[in-house]
Formats: C-alpha cells, structure tokens, sequence
C-alpha cells in the first residue's frame, strides 16, 4: 500500500514536471508529500513557477496559471494509465488564447500517443477551431436539447446565439 | 476496449432518444449556456455508475429522468447506452467474447436502476468493474466534470493526496 | 436586528427577481429563507428557472446559468447600498455571447443609475469591445507587470500574446 | 465619495510605480494569464484594509511585496495609494474638510503596516469606517475577486445568508 503510492508519486511527479513545462513553455514545477513522514498520511504541495518567475505554492498564482498547473497534474495522473476515454468540461475557461493552444497541442499528443478518445466541451473559439469534428448542442424547443453535427462557422454562430 | 457511441433517452434535457458519436481524436461539443453539454458528460458518468446524485447536481436519483418543460410532460424512464468495441479480447468476465458491447443503464421513476450489458442484467458493480479495468470509470482522473479543476486547486493538500492515489 | 435582516431579504429579493429577469430576458427567480423560523439562524435558498423551464434549486442549472443567477443575487445585494465603486474580475468567465451581452447591458445602466465607476477584469472579446476605455496589463520583463492605455485592437492582440 | 485613481509601488508584481486612472462609466483590465490583473484588484482591496493575507493569496501580510524576479532583486517596502474626491463633504471624522483625499497604505518586511490619509498616519479603523460609510471597503459585495461568484454558488445556504447581512 504504501509502497505503491510512493511509487505513483514519483511517477505522476516525473509526468508533472514535464507536462508543466509543456504547458508553460518551461518553468518548474514539483509534487511535495507534506505534513506527515508517512505517505497514506501526507498531504500533496504542489510548487510552481512559471517561466521567469519564483518558485510559489501554487495558492499565489495567477487563475489561469492554477488551472493549467491543476491540468499538468491531471494528465500526470492520466498518464500513468491512459484510459481509452477522455472528457473534459469548459477546462480551458480561465485560459487566454496561447495557453489554450498550448493545451491543445498537448491534448492532440495524448491522443495520438495513447489512441485516447478526447471528448471537449469548450465556449473557446480556439479550442474549437483545433478539433477533429464538432458537434452542436442547442434547444430549439425550450427545455429540450438537441445534438446537431456542425461545422466550424455553424459553430462559431452557436455560441452567439440562444 | 473502445468508446464508440453514447445514445440517451429521457436523460434530463435530452428527452428524445439522441446518438452521440465517439469518433477518433479530439471531439468538440459547442452550444450555449443552458442547453445540455454538461448533461452529456453526467450521461456519459451515469452509465458507467455514478452512484451519487449530488454529484450529478441532483437532490435524488430520480432527478435525471426528463422533468418535463413547456408543452412536454415529464417522463417517467431513462436509458443511457454506451457502444463499446473490444478488439483486443482484454476485458474481464464473461463478455469478452463479443466484439461489441453495449453497456445501458435505465431507470424508473420510485422504482429504481438497472445495468445491463448486451440486454442482459448484471449488477452495478460488474459494469463497474469493466470499466476500471481499462482505466476508466465514473470516478477516473480522465472524466473531467465542470469545475473540477477548481475543486482540484482549492482543496487541502490531504484531498489533493486522495486524487494521486487513483494512480496508485 | 432580526427585523432589520428580514426588510434586507424583502429589498433583496426584489431586486434579485427584477434583475434575474433582465440578465435571462425572462424567467422566474426568489429568495427563500429555509432550516429556521428564525431569520438570523436560517439558510438563503435560491430557486431559479430560466425562461422556459421548470423552477429548481440553483444547483440543477447549468454553470453559466448558475454565475448568471450569482450575479443577479451580488448586484441585487449591491442595489440596497450603490458604492461609489464596483470591481469585477472575470465573473463573465462561464457566459456565452448572448449571456455576456445581457451582462454588459447591466452593467452599462447601474453606471448610469448610480454613478457607479466599474473596474471590469475580462478576457471576453464581446466585454471589452462594450467598455468606455481599456488598461491593458503586460509583463515585458518576466514577473514585472506593465499597465498601458490600449484601444480595442491593442486590447485584442493582447489577449492573443504573452 | 468618488474614486479617481489607484497608485501601486513595490506591490506584488508591480515592482515600478504605476498609476491606473479610474475614470466614469466602465474601465476594462485586459491581458495574458498571469500579467497581473487580479493583483491590481488586490491592491484596491489591501488599500480599503484587507486584512487576510490568505483572501489575497498570500500565506502571510509581506507576500504582498515584490518578491524580486529574473535581474531583479526583492524588495522590502510596498505602498499603494487611494486617490479620492470628496464633492459632496459627507465623509465621516476630521478629513471631512478636504476636497480631495488620498488614502494610503504602505507594509515594510518584517515591521508592520500603517496607514495614511492625507499624509497623516491613522488606525486601520479610521480607514475602514471612511470606506465603509460609502457603502464600499474590502469586505463589500462591491468588489468581486476572482472565483468569489464560484463561491456564491457553492455555498451551504447558512453562508448565504450571512451574505445578505452586509445588505442589513
Ligand atoms: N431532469 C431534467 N429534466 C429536464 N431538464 C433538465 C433536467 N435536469 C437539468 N435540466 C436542464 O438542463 C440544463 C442544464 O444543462 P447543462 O448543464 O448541460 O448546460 P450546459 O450546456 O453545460 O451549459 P453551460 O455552458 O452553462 O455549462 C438546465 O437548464 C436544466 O434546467
Ligand atoms: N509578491 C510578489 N512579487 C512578485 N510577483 C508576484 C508576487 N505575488 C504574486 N506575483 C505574481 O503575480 C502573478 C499573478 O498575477 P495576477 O493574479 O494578477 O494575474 P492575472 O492577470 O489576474 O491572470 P489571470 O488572467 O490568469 O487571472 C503571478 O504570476 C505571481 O507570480
Ligand atoms: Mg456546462
Ligand atoms: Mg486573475
């Protein structure tokens, strides 16, 4: 048991520095086992800077900065055992346009490296244009929904209207 | 073992029976606020057993079946169904000889759920078994629902070491 | 005291119906104080339905139909007592266009109503493009901030560098 | 009252002295992720007399100070200064006789805070009850930080309520 959790944390950990500072373009980060000399007792820190910047627990970074660290942990974990499914909800919402396509270049490795099955819901125009195909969700009717295959120009008009 | 399709039926919003294909690579779903993205994902969670009705938003189970809208009465069934492939004969129990599955999980107003994989009824805990062995699940790392980043940045560093030991 | 609470609620209530009404051009929307016959021992209960749909806690929406109704609830608060300033940094986050729209309208007519000046933090294109003037906030040297006049081009380009 | 301008100097990362004009009508703040646009809304809030270093991200008073970065080394004081007119003279105590006002606030490492109106140095209080008398301050639905309308929302309906209280 405990053996095995400090084996994940080291292995999330190597996955999180490197994915931090795919998703930054450098930087450094670390996972820290904390408050407890024994592992099923600790807590997890996480420290973070990002490019040209000190090293800061995570809580006295930028939102956009905590989001896309709280998203290299994520796909750390994932990638210790990639599941053939992943969906991710309005996770770029905090994010400006160059961390969105960094985020995106990354979700596009993971699914070619692990033949995972990306599911991305976003209100982001450039998340959008980067996907594979697009599907519309709208209420024609009120209260009721329906699923629609849309292009990118369909879809851009979607997010203007209700 | 692959996703290929989700199809729903009287799932909140989505009361017509709807197909959402789960195709190669990244797919994007865009639309306004309000009008069912989210439902999709809790659809997709559900049937492969979500077992707590707050996590779906809901005060009880019954709070996924359609409520009903303007002109529409409420529905008293719900089905979601998830389309599987499993080409490469890697999942336990005795489905692994199909090449397709099809996972479903319906329920009826007061009465209750029920799984099934390819029509026939298992217990919660097969189809969940399924699913965790190949790294996926209602609980796994890789179903990110709205507003989980924010729980994973604001929680304590001992939640924190929960999350890790889904890796584990 | 207990009474002093309960003419707040009342004042509070109403605006948060009238302005749930504006931001969602419909709909029905009240404050309701639950788990105690006592006012300062109860619970503030928020049942909302956008137009066309049926009444239900706020947890049942969805999370731009949640912040909107967040804000009808802050500006509601806010209507019993206008400061002399309001700061909002990025509340318009979860909103889709028409959304941010509505929200803009609002925020446009409490400056007027009560002179309110409103420091408005936005990484929305259709936000900016509403505001009387821009700041635009760089980091030319890492980790030392920058602030500088922009129009709305600037503003827009901005968005898309670091 | 009437808010005219905000002067930060050594706070976080505005390192060089810098002036934000607060004009009528609506002023946007736009830029990349971590430029440092929520810092200036901190700014505000630690001027009005936030006293919570962890509302302002920080573990403790002095993390508000340029903590140094790249060829820069930190520093150890940090002043933000609150320009205000007073037209309609309806402020509370002495300053009442002024047109116009500067509130500041200045933290040196290891020493403490002090505040200042107008030059002279008075208690945290005197600032608090300025701001608090125009219906504004740190602590008022007035100023909404990042993240503060996710909170409105997951709130248990006792913390709620004691939001409505500051409408009392
Ligand atoms: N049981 C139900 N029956 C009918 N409608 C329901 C039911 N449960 C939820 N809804 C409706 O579904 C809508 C929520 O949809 P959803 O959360 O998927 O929106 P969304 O597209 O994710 O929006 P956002 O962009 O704001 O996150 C709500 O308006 C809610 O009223
Ligand atoms: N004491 C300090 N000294 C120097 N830099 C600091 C200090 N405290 C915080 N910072 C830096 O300020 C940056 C945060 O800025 P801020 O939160 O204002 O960003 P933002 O523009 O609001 O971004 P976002 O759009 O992501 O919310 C962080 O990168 C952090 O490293
Ligand atoms: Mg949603
Ligand atoms: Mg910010």
């Amino acid at each position: 048991g405990r053996r095995r959790l400090l084996e994940a944390f080291t292995q999330v950990n190597d996955n999180f520095t490197s994915l931090f500072q795919r998703l930054f373009g450098g930087g450094e980060a670390s996972l820290k086992l904390i408050e407890s000399e024994d592992p099923l007792q600790a807590g997890l820190e996480i420290l973070a800077s990002p490019p040209g910047k000190r090293l800061q627990s995570l809580s006295l970074l930028s939102g956009g900065e905590q989001s896309l660290t709280a998203l290299a942990l994520l796909f750390a974990v994932f990638l210790t055992n990639p599941a053939p499914i992943c969906v991710l909800d309005e996770v770029d919402a905090p994010l400006d346009d160059i961390n969105v396509h960094r985020f995106c270049d990354l979700v596009e490795e993971l699914a070619k490296r692990s033949e995972t099955r990306f599911l991305i819901v976003t209100h982001h125009r450039h998340t959008m244009a980067r996907m594979d195909r697009l599907f519309g969700v709208t209420m024609p009717e009120r209260g009721v929904s329906r699923l629609v295959s849309v292009d990118l120009a369909r879809a851009e008009q979607l997010r203007e209207t209700a | 073992l692959t996703f290929r399709k989700l199809r729903l039926t009287g799932f909140k919003s989505f009361v017509e029976p709807t197909d959402l294909p789960i195709d190669r690579g990244l797919t994007g779903v865009v639309g306004p606020n309000g009008c069912g993205k989210s439902n999709l994902v809790e659809a997709l969670r559900w049937a492969m057993g979500e077992t707590s009705a707050k996590r779906m938003r809901g005060g009880g189970m019954d709070d996924i079946i359609f409520a009903g809208s303007g002109a529409r009465p409420r529905r008293d069934f719900a089905e979601v169904a998830i389309f599987l492939d499993n080409p490469a004969r890697d999942i336990p129990g005795p489905f692994n000889t199909y090449d397709e599955l099809v996972v479903s999980r319906s329920i009826t107003r007061d009465s209750g759920t029920a799984y099934r994989i390819n029509g026939t009824e298992v217990r919660a805990r097969d189809v969940g078994t399924l699913f965790a062995d190949s790294a996926t699940g209602s609980q796994s790392p890789s179903i990110v629902r709205q507003g989980r980043i924010s729980e994973i940045i604001s929680a304590k560093p001992i939640e924190r070491r929960r999350f890790l030991e889904e890796a584990a």
